[in-house]
């Protein structure tokens, strides 16, 4: 299961 | 924020610099491929699609306006400015980018982490930087002689991504569950299609000599 993480990156 | 992402964004704000320095000081865009300023231009339109929809935080947003600008700007110059766009290496820059928008477009719609749009773009734009610099990297073989300031901004391009690299790699050793394999995937095919020019830029360097990329 990917968890959704928050696109932090640039 | 880890050092390794902060030293990989930091080296390509740089490269914009750089290459924002040549053309004004320089008056002239030779050696510049538009085409890949254009494909970076699209990277990060549909990279920062959430730019207004999530606040990471102010250096995130910060730097994405940045980045959209400096790469619509010039953009615009290569295009419009009377004086650049005269020295815009027309006949060289000839490299088919129409393809590689629409393959890695293609690609996105099959390999993304999420069917939504935002996502689909997301990966669309990983794909895409990452073979974003070819149609400049065949300029410069073609162009013969590359002047210092076009050299550092496609090393410093090439560099930034290498940072990034090490970047996944402390964070996958440090984060629990922490997977981008898009990203770190086409970020080694990116720094890798870089190895040559690296290769050539090195030797430049020690020999101190004019940066040449064998046709």
């Amino acid at each position: 299961e990917v968890v959704e993480q928050p696109k932090d990156e640039l | 924020m880890n050092i390794f992402r902060l030293a990989g964004d930091m080296t390509h704000l740089l490269s914009i610099i750089v290459l924002l320095l040549k053309i004004y000081a320089t008056k002239s865009c030779s050696g510049v491929s538009r085409k890949t300023q254009e494909l970076y231009a699209i990277v990060f339109l549909a990279r920062y699609l959430d730019l207004f929809t999530d606040f990471i935080s102010v250096y995130n947003s910060f730097m994405k306006v940045v980045f959209i600008a400096s790469s619509l700007a010039i953009v615009w110059c290569m295009r419009v400015h009377p004086m650049v766009r005269r020295s815009y290496d027309k006949e060289l820059d000839t490299f088919r980018h129409y393809f590689l928008i629409a393959a890695c477009f293609l690609l996105a719609l099959v390999l993304h982490e999420k069917f939504t749009f935002q996502e689909v773009f997301w990966a669309f734009s990983i794909y895409l930087e990452a073979v974003a610099i070819l149609p400049q990297l065949v300029l410069l073989q073609r162009s013969g002689n590359v002047d210092n300031l076009t050299g550092q901004y496609v090393f410093f391009l090439g560099a930034y991504r290498g940072f990034y690299i090490l970047n996944w790699i402390y964070r996958y050793l440090t984060e629990p569950r922490f997977t981008r394999w898009i990203a770190c995937v086409s970020g080694v095919v990116q720094t890798a299609l870089y190895a040559d020019f690296f290769y050539y830029y090195f030797i430049s360097w020690k020999n101190n000599s004019k940066l040449k990329l064998p046709a």
